[in-house]
């Protein structure tokens, strides 16, 4: 039970921040319908940095997290092998909406 | 596909083809789904199919990529695979990418998929199946066994395809799998590289809106991206449906109107009709059952179940010595795939296999390594009676292939509701399209060989409805992906299973009914949704969002009442006496329309709706509520169903309606 194995993790929506242009976010700041996200946008492209900054400040707090995968447009998160001790520290994380073992998915 | 284009109407004279100009696969005129790219996350892509080319004879018919499409082709691996160019993308295969951190990378998957390529190449055959299904080349000539079909092509046979390769093989090719992690990955990268619709023929929770593939999708249809996604292979039990995301649309399967029926003649001249493929009669030859043909020593623990070598440790179970020259009576079941049972006739010398479901199930049409038929459960006791008896024998007739049956009807593996997420307020699944019987392109290492073949599941309704979802999108490029959901929804028509329309059984099989892309193409009326109205449904529907978030949507005039989502169908987990729900419609029409509702179903239960006429300008929205009562006469726990229409005399905009009820004050 105290394997490691992989985990995703969740984060909180980052607040919005103002960039020059206005404000912007990505697709979840986004209103009904909205238009595709643009990562070479340079307001996206901050936007994710500020994220990926937040995930890896999270990952941080729990050492020896092994990374994974960052995600950043479609789920503002990430995956990284953790033990089930680890998983659960991150989880209490303020910022931290959830913590997923990764699972197995098959054809339909 | 071979067939389900007409049955769906697309190539008739005002159908989506027709309206957008055609099919056109091998000219440069645009055409259906021009330019929209579909991104297939699957078990990856066989560039090599005819489906997936930029060119006819020689001459480029698609040119460059479309505009704002961001995605790349992979590189070859350098180390221990050659399976992979960079340039075996094209103008039509726009990206293909893949995503294995979760099995430990190439290494992982060197050392657990031995004969997995390292790169986006399909072994399975699922992901080229599906791809080529929703926006395979028009007119594709099939090659190898399935020849007689003809041509296939995609549901939008102009559209693009983006394949991320996510799902990996067993070696049989009879399942692919892959890990969470691994398909929001690809997910993310579709979002990023800026696909147009997402098919997603992949099991799914059916108990969390947020379970990380569900979330993605939620901020990929922000994003703008219709996802369809498979309800499951799990029928005909209740309560299977997978995919509860209401951002998404959740397809069940059914039949189409191409049969390939066979028979079996047995030597008492009894004769029993099922499906079949065999292009040649064989018999009469002697009949043994796979109990009776078990090699000695062999203990798989199944009766008549016949297992090749592969699907038992190596060992295989029919014994030469009792089989050569025989026909086979093997019931399906277990883990093996349909056509393992006769390709372990075929090793053993059998010379044809009739084959026999264990319980209810989908009679398909398979390439089998034998000629062979299909047969209902209901058929096992007779035949193995009679196979059991001295010097049985048996003819299994060739098969007939013709289009024109009676159709649709649910597939019985069509995985049903109710949603167990969300406690009756969310039906799923949305719509029901063809998943039976599907023949579309493959990739042969995972499919004996075969360039074609013929695959059924909801991995085959899925990319039905993504070809169509990217049809409409071309020919409304102003829709969101909620209104093509809704389009697809509430002009939908029932399955011929016998039910009438307000039964819940029947509801709880086509969700709002069998996709009309004619009539979807002109819905009227369309029911959209948002990010804050989704977030105001989680507020209640699940504990993730903070409380201030839902404090300020509340305060900003949204229900967090899950039933009172807009969506184009209606559910109620729990009515306590009277509940009245919300909807706003928004006319798509040019034209101005009053539109007049009808309920139908319900029986026992009040229900109003406000006002009952709408007027709608074209552009504009208007409200409605209806309120549902619980009377003396209503059957209370149990669930109850019913249709609501808004009609102008042109359009008929249905909603499926499902609830259960209570007294207030009663337990459940």
């Amino acid at each position: 039970a105290a394997q490691p194995q992989t985990y995703i993790v969740q984060m909180a929506p980052a607040p919005v921040v103002a960039y020059e242009g206005g404000e912007k976010g990505l697709a979840s700041t986004k209103p009904r319908g909205g238009a595709k996200v643009d990562p070479a946008d340079p307001a996206v492209e901050a936007y994710s940095t500020h994220l990926k900054g937040q995930q890896r400040a999270a990952l941080a707090k729990v050492k020896g997290g092994k990374p994974s995968y960052s995600y950043v447009y479609s789920f503002n998160g990430f995956a990284a092998e953790l033990t089930p001790a680890q998983a659960a520290e991150l989880e209490a994380q303020p910022g931290v909406v959830s913590v997923h073992p990764d699972e197995a998915v098959e054809t339909d | 596909t071979s067939s389900t284009e007409g049955f769906l109407g697309l190539d008739s004279e005002d159908g989506l083809w027709a309206q957008l100009g055609g099919p056109t696969g091998g000219k440069k005129t645009p055409g259906a789904g021009e330019d929209i790219v579909i991104g297939v996350i699957d078990s990856g892509i066989w560039p090599e199919v005819a489906s997936f080319s930029d060119r006819s004879d020689k001459k480029l018919v698609y040119q460059g990529k479309p505009k704002g499409f961001r995605g790349t082709c992979a590189s070859a691996e350098k180390v221990g695979d050659d399976s992979w160019d960079a340039n075996l993308c094209n103008n039509k295969l726009v990206t293909a990418q893949y995503f294995n951190a979760a099995w430990g990378g190439n290494e992982g998957v060197a050392q657990q998929l031995p004969w997995e390529f390292l790169s986006p190449r399909d072994y399975n055959g699922h992901g080229t199946h599906t791809a080529s299904t929703a926006g395979g080349n028009y007119g594709v000539d099939v090659t190898g066994p399935a020849a007689p079909f003809g041509e296939i092509s995609g549901i939008a046979p102009r559209a693009r395809i983006a394949a991320y390769k996510a799902l990996w093989s067993v070696e049989d090719g009879s399942t692919a799998t892959g890990y969470t992690s691994d398909m929001v990955a690809a997910i993310d990268k579709a979002v990023a590289d800026g696909v147009d619709v997402i098919n997603y023929s992949v099991s799914g929770s059916s108990t969390d809106f947020l379970e990380p593939t569900e979330a993605a999708f939620l901020n990929a249809a922000a994003a703008g991206i219709f996802v369809a996604a498979s309800a499951g292979n799990s029928g005909p039990d209740a309560g299977t449906v997978a995919h509860p995301g209401p951002w998404l649309t959740t397809v069940a399967a059914g039949t189409h109107d191409r049969t390939t029926t066979g028979a079996v003649v047995l030597g008492n001249g009894a004769r029993y009709e099922g499906v079949s493929l065999s292009n040649a009669a064989v018999g009469p030859a002697p009949v043994i059952t796979g109990a009776a043909a078990r090699l000695s020593g062999v203990s798989i623990g199944a009766g008549a179940r016949c297992y090749p070598a592969s699907d038992n440790n190596g060992k295989p179970a029919l014994d030469p010595a009792k089989v050569t020259g025989k026909i086979v009576l093997c019931e399906r079941g277990g883990d093996i795939a349909r056509v393992n049972s006769s390709r372990a006739v075929a090793e053993a010398g059998g010379v044809g296999m009739i084959f026999v479901n264990a319980f209810g199930n989908s009679l398909n049409a398979d390439f089998h390594s034998v000629p062979t038929v299909h047969l209902q459960d209901t058929e096992w006791s007779a035949i193995s009676a009679y196979a059991a008896t001295a010097g049985a024998t048996a003819t299994i007739e060739k098969a007939v292939i013709a289009n024109g049956g009676t159709a649709p009807f649910t597939a019985e593996f069509s995985s049903r509701g109710p949603l167990v997420a969300g406690n009756g307020d969310v039906l799923k699944p949305d719509v029901i399209a063809p998943g039976q019987d599907i023949l579309a392109a493959v990739a042969p290492p995972g499919q004996g060989g075969m360039d074609f073949n013929l695959m059924s599941g909801t991995s085959m309704s899925a990319p039905h409805v993504a070809g169509l979802a990217a049809l409409l999108q071309g020919l409304h490029p102003d829709w969101s992906p909620m209104a093509i959901k809704s389009a697809l929804m509430t002009t939908g028509s029932d399955v011929l299973d016998g039910e009438a329309n307000t039964d819940p059984n029947l509801i709880f099989k086509q969700g709002a009914g069998h996709v009309q892309p004619t009539s979807a193409a002109d819905p009227g009326l369309v029911y959209e949704s948002g990010v804050d109205d989704w977030t105001a449904f989680l507020c209640g529907s699940t504990r993730s969002v903070a409380d201030a978030a839902c404090d300020d949507l509340e305060a900003g005039g949204r229900s967090l009442d899950p039933s009172d989502l807009n969506t184009p169908s209606i559910g109620i987990g729990l009515l306590d006496g009277t509940q009245t729900v919300t909807r706003t419609v928004k006319n798509v029409d040019d034209k101005a329309a009053t539109y007049s509702a009808t309920v139908s179903g319900l029986a026992g239960v009040g229900v109003t709706v406000e006002p009952s006429t709408l007027t709608v300008a074209p552009g504009e929205t208007a409200s409605y509520s209806v309120t549902f009562a619980v009377g003396e006469e209503t059957q209370l726990f149990d669930y109850l169903a019913g249709q609501l229409s808004w009609t102008d005399g042109t359009h008929t905009v249905r909603s499926p309606i499902v609830l259960r009820a209570k007294q207030p004050g009663d337990e459940d």
